[in-house]
């Protein structure tokens, strides 16, 4: 007999670790460095603060050889982490507050629990959290993973007092600073690149001090949570968005009729039912949907608040107009007629039947206007006024394949994105390559399924850059990805180039550079190590990377001919 | 206001279907064969039955350009799915019968749920499952999924006769046969070459009927789960190995009371105290060990089973040698000393303190004996008594540590592999590719992190093999590999691999296949398209590419020469 099992998500990453970056001490070093560092970078660009990172390795036993245990610490400025939240966040997989649709680095609830549990299951100690939200009090908390429940099983939690906002975040795992180290510190200095807002510091088990101090004052505005797409719709999707929009008939308990009368002014005042509609009509402006809908109902129904104490609403059906409940008093269901002729028939149907497609159009999704909404409606073969509630399964698919078949969109919005910007990347470019020759382009925003994105790249000749070009930096949302390159769309772009045509010839001293933000990063594995070749983004990459190529190309041409006449 | 949320298993799995192969119509159309074909093989496997599997993927509108919706469903005839597991096997995602340790295709418990998944959200319909466990009773269910809750939701369910036993599973799924429908006819013929003894059928959405007959009749030994190897440790999993091996104390209430006196034969009578630790003397190798507990804590009591009801056990302090108990009677705790001299004492210790280290080597890991156990206790600076449930978290560490640090436990055991075998592979490399010349090798056993696998190659020329070589085919665990080649240690090792010095000049006829199997297959993602290049692995695929080209090396000479005498 087969025996089956549920596992959890954090049993799932604890057999499948590599799926998540942690596949040996060398590889979990730098992923458990990465995840902690960025979960910083996030947190202070939510709030506008400029960063300040510390990132500080010490190995336990520094006589000892590599793999060993180190103690790993990120410290930030940062907003810090509200107390009853810090157990499931770095506890619980699956967990987190960037599930929305904005540009983060961090996206999968995943990454700062999985470096809590690589230490966990390579050292037994605990994870050490230290959070003010504040700049006053403290929480510190000592944490543990249950992996086979996915909870956090707190050690130890005290309080107490401090003049720092920030989270400091500390583990000790089986690391392999031999091998990871310089990774690690290729790493540290190209997030100073991407992020020049940001200082960061970085203390080695060597005792060496890396320090990038911040060389641009600027932080960009924080990322912003935008509305979907049509393009990246799904039914799933859909039908959630119609779950949110949909309103129910509220319970018209004891508790609701106190705030009906209320918000009409007549707590105190025991009214004839013709004058509470009549008070009803002078407030309706002011009145909230919920009472709206109650006061709809007390004009089909004809009674007052007395009267309506006794009943119980159990069936609206709007098709065949009638209102049924239950009358306490005589112990019966009852049946009245809903007069479509009524002003407050709209009301309750709306209720019911959910919006107009052309208002759930406009109002859910970003950048469609109304004759946008009316064109689509025509084109998808509904009525504009169509209600949401009204549509059956076979409509919803219509719905869900015309929203992604329909051309007369606007593209997504770009304003939520956050490049980096042409000068900046000139600047950083500079700082850390010193070359002899340097090129940027931002390209225009774009699109893949729904999602807005940007390309930013820069090349480099020359000055302190090595020969053996050319040598790639690739970023994602603000990420230095440092591996598995072989698969990523960036490779694939830059390997198709001939470089001879572009006068490159040989493995000369240059490098590419390149940035792509977007609400959706395509990654390839949940240790977001490469991008997918989504064909939009390969477009903008090869636009932008023949754009300067050429320009590399005419300087190469220039260099060429100084050099040739230097010879004679 | 940082706004936190969990999500489920199924939920991230769905905004991150990238990550297990479901990112377009096209892919996700192949992935979705994928995983039903590789479902019901593995079923057929497990119960020693000969597969006949069928395919069938039909357009629901075929004059309708692609993308569009196709009805896929496969059928097989294995051993089906017990009606109570069919919704949580299919409708929740982390749930199978494949996390045990075995070689098996299937090891996530998610790649169905996915395919059901992707169809619920381009085509809003249901999966029907038809399911018969015996051959005379059918199952039918058809069922959506709650992908928030990662639940399953029943819409349908009925019972009704059939004379065949297994399994069908049909879904409706938005997908591309146009740009899909090359690689799944691959797909077929590639696992009917790894899979002999199984009968492949597809009929695709132009009508065409591909047939791949068994053409070999012995089935491989169906998968055995083995114990781990302690090269594969760490210290989550010696934990959780120590807790199953631990015995609690038995709650001693009037249940208990009833069994040991039954398993003693005194359910009638009322001995004295010195009478039951007699009769138990006379019977204790036929207790049961928690009967044996009982007895030892009532040695340690001094009490007949009548005191023994008016009791309850506190506590067991091993070190101090103090048994603790609540006496009903006199309403207070009690404590009486236990004497390390009793025979009873070694039983009590051993239930608290756990196995000795010797014992829960030999019992818990694979190929350990007992002098191995002792020599490893030496080594990693323990006495071989020491008793597992005395380990402080530092020693549980030094334990993981030495146990993977260890030389001399044996290799992974890899007589739970079922490998191909050279034989049946040169009869499928002949049967698909009619080559001019074939080579074969299955490499010795090997390990990574304590997990076995066997590496078998082949290499043909010429025949029916179109020029453009070489041509890569990659199987794992009989799993055909068709995507993402370029991130997969197979493509890196023939990468490598100089052909020139082989006498393979240009781009000439000929195929390379490999095939890793595995109690644990180190796939870089969830959709298990490449394998990530372990050292163990790399070293074996490039010592069995080195044997098998050195033979083609050889052929090409005789063939060259050949060539040159038709000229003169
Ligand atoms: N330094 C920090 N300051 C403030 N909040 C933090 C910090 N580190 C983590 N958090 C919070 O903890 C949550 C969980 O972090 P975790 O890294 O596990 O997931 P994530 O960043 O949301 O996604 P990903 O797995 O892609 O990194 C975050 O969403 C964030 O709200
Ligand atoms: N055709 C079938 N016959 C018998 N059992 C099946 C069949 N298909 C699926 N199952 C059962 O349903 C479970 C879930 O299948 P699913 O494909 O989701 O996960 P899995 O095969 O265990 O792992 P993976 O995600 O790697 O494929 C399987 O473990 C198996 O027990
Ligand atoms: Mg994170
Ligand atoms: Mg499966």
């Amino acid at each position: 007999k087969e025996q089956f099992n549920q596992i959890s998500p954090s049993e799932f990453f604890y057999s499948n670790r590599d799926l998540a970056g942690f596949s040996n001490p060398t590889r979990s070093l730098y992923t458990a460095v990465r995840e902690f560092v960025e979960n910083a970078l996030d947190a202070c660009d939510q709030k506008g603060i400029l960063p300040d990172v510390h990132l500080i390795i010490k190995a336990v036993d520094p006589d000892k050889p590599d793999p060993k245990p180190y103690i790993l610490t990120v410290k930030d400025n940062g907003p810090g982490v509200d107390t009853e939240h810090i157990p499931l966040a770095f506890g619980t997989v699956l967990y987190g507050s960037k599930f929305g649709l904005k540009q983060a680095r961090g996206m999968f609830g995943l990454g700062a629990t999985m470096a809590i549990l690589y230490g966990q299951i390579t050292t037994n100690k605990p994870v050490v959290v230290k959070s003010s939200t504040d700049g006053q009090t403290q929480d510190e908390f000592e944490i543990l993973l249950d992996i086979q429940k996915n909870k956090p099983v707190i050690l130890k939690h005290t309080k107490k007092e401090t003049s720092k906002q920030g989270l400091s975040v500390s583990i000790c795992l089986e690391g392999d600073y031999s091998k990871a180290g310089s990774k690690i510190r290729d790493y540290v200095y190209e997030t100073s690149l991407i992020t020049p807002y940001a200082t960061i510091t970085f203390d080695d088990p060597k005792g060496e001090k890396f320090h990038h101090a911040r060389f641009v004052k600027d932080i960009p505005p924080p990322p912003t949570i935008i509305r979907p797409h049509p393009h990246g719709i799904d039914v799933e999707r859909i039908r959630r968005m119609i779950v949110e929009s949909q309103f129910e008939i509220p319970v018209i308990d004891d508790i609701m009729i106190e705030k009906v009368r209320k918000d009409l002014g007549l707590s105190k005042k025991n009214l004839s039912f013709a004058a509470i509609m009549d008070k009803a009509k002078k407030k309706w402006k002011n009145l909230s949907r919920q009472v709206r809908v109650v006061v709809a109902l007390m004009s089909f129904l004809k009674m007052d608040f007395e009267k309506l104490s006794k009943i119980r609403i159990e069936d609206l059906d709007v098709s065949n107009k009638k209102l049924s409940y239950w009358d306490f008093g005589d112990s019966q269901s009852k049946v009245v007629d809903i007069d479509p002729e009524s002003p407050y028939y709209k009301q309750l149907t709306n209720t019911v039947q959910g919006e107009p497609l052309t208002t759930f159009l406009t109002k859910r999704f970003q950048r469609i206007g109304p004759t946008t909404a009316v064109k689509f409606a025509e084109f998808a073969g509904f009525k504009p006024e169509k209600r949401m509630g009204t549509m059956s399964n076979q409509e919803l698919v219509q719905l869900s394949d015309s929203l992604q078949k329909f051309e007369d969109f606007q593209a997504p919005d770009p304003t939520c994105l956050a490049p980096l910007g042409e000068e900046p990347l000139e600047k950083g470019i500079k700082k850390f390559f010193n070359p002899d020759f340097t090129a940027v382009v931002q390209r225009p925003a774009s699109a893949y399924s729904g999602f807005p994105f940007i390309v930013e790249m820069g090349i480099a000749y020359g000055g302190d850059i090595k020969p053996g070009g050319p040598h790639v930096y690739r970023y994602a949302n603000r990420i230095p990805l440092l591996y598995d390159e072989g698969s990523d769309v960036v490779l694939k772009v830059v390997n198709d180039t001939d470089w001879g045509r572009y006068k490159v010839k040989g493995e000369p001293p240059f490098i590419i550079i390149s940035h792509i933000c977007s609400t959706r990063i395509p990654y390839k594995t949940a240790g977001k190590e490469n991008v997918a070749d989504r064909p939009e983004i390969e477009r903008e990459l090869r636009l932008g990377l023949q754009f300067l190529s050429r320009k590399l190309a005419a300087y190469m041409s220039k260099k060429g001919q100084a050099e040739m006449a230097k010879k004679r």
